[in-house]
């Protein structure tokens, strides 16, 4: 039975497809059978995995807008093991589209039924905002990852976020949890980062990830090449941290 | 005749806030009048200049959704020339809300209408997204002012952002145009930095501010105190280049 994270942040640019798209591939390395489904519009994950946007005919938004169903959708990626449902332009518009449809909050958790027990992981990468497309994937999911990003600003959404997660839970999802807090982007030279830490640790306790994603050059120049940190730098720190992640993870085996 | 700029890019943490609330602090600071909207419903805007989100009664919400008249909604800040309309918790709740409205895209540009003599340049800062919160503000503004990172996912949106103001001009604001591209986090060591700097220049031409803002860990640390960089640390790098760009706003000089 796959596990379905959503990974969610709506403050911006925290490394929320950064984690996606390296976590997946460090799961795939292992040899999990992984599927990374990319629900921002801005379809940073498609690229990320080398994917090209202009050219993908179907994406999520035809399984939440037009029925096809899921398994249709994915497409292989450079690791075995890998598998990506992309995204593409019509889905900036499928938030205004679904407001008026029936179950507009759970499309993607029905669709998710039919796929889930194939993988052993699902991961959504989702966009920097709590509006339907983030709704539909706290819906469908297990669980949550939230990365948090060692800066100020990042510690702010914090309760608006618990507190929409804490709605799902109750309306449309009542096995929805917390998996984890990533911490990204830390530098240990700034003493900022080891404040926000502190915060962090204080506010979430045991929830937590062990590992934190340092700031490295390398996880920002890979997405220019389309590829996961382990295939552009395999040796470098971003790399070592995600497969760290990807431990921690599997690791963690919540019965579900 | 205030001159109306929306600071958007539906790319997450590109620096639209810290650009928002540091120009117009310098405009102030010139003895310009100023107002700083905060549309975002994060409303880290309204933070970063030291008011408190819970404390705050009315926002920006109110004008879309209340009729209040938003003269009445401006509240002073620690900078003589400088006010803010907030932003609060009700905001996440307003895209939604307002999708059934009549003239659902132009209402902020009708609230805007009447207290626009009164400053010389307004801001909007706006959320990572392009729903009806930063379409409200591209139909009420006479320009924009888009912070690019210097990154790679970063350029992969300029696309849809560039198609969204020109649905925008066709269809609600005919006055709209781009004021100028401002490249942010700008890192001299990191030579991805400096690619994606000459395909902005590449891309946009002479729309690209000849200030760029370079990464600058002062500016990070502000917001934590409630302060624009040039009450926090006036003499620093990032204080400097918002000052530069600041001059350069002001002497573009369009005719409005
Ligand atoms: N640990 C890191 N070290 C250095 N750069 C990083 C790191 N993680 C992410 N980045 C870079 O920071 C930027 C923001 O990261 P990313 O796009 O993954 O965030 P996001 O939360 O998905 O953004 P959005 O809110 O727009 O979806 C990207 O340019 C990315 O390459
Ligand atoms: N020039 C800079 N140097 C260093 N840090 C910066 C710089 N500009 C912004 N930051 C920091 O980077 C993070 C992202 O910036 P900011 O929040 O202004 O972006 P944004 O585009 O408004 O994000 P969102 O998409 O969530 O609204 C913040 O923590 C901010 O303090
Ligand atoms: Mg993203
Ligand atoms: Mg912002």
């Amino acid at each position: 039975m796959g596990r379905v994270f959503a990974i969610v942040n709506q403050k911006g640019g925290v490394g929320k497809t950064t984690t996606a798209v390296n976590l997946a591939a460090c799961l795939a390395a292992e040899k999990k059978g992984t599927l990374l489904i990319d629900i921002d519009p801005q379809g940073n994950a498609t690229s990320g995995l080398g994917v090209d946007k202009g050219t993908v005919e179907h994406s999520i938004y035809d399984a939440l807008l037009n029925h096809l169903p899921p398994g249709n959708l994915c497409i292989s990626t450079q690791l075995p093991c890998l598998e990506l449902i992309p995204s593409n332009r019509q889905l900036s518009g499928a938030e205004v589209e679904m407001v008026e449809l029936e179950q507009r909050e759970s499309r993607l958790r029905f669709a998710l039924e039919k796929i889930k027990d194939g993988y052993e992981f699902i991961l959504i990468d989702c966009p920097p905002s709590l509006g339907l497309l983030t709704v539909n994937s706290l819906a469908a999911a297990d669980a949550v990852i939230v990365p948090i990003q060692c800066e100020y600003y990042a510690l702010e959404g914090m309760s608006q976020l618990l507190e929409v997660i804490r709605r799902v839970k109750r309306n449309l999802n009542p096995y929805l949890r917390v998996e984890g807090i990533l911490l990204t982007m830390a530098d240990g030279r700034v003493s900022l980062s080891g404040q926000v830490v502190d915060e962090v640790k204080r506010f979430f306790g045991d929830k937590v990830y062990g590992t934190t994603i340092p700031r490295n050059v390398r996880l920002s120049e890979a997405p220019g090449f389309g590829k996961p940190i382990i295939l552009y730098d395999g040796f470098c720190a971003g790399a070592e941290a995600y497969r760290q992640l990807a431990k921690e993870v599997m690791n963690s085996g919540h019965v579900y």
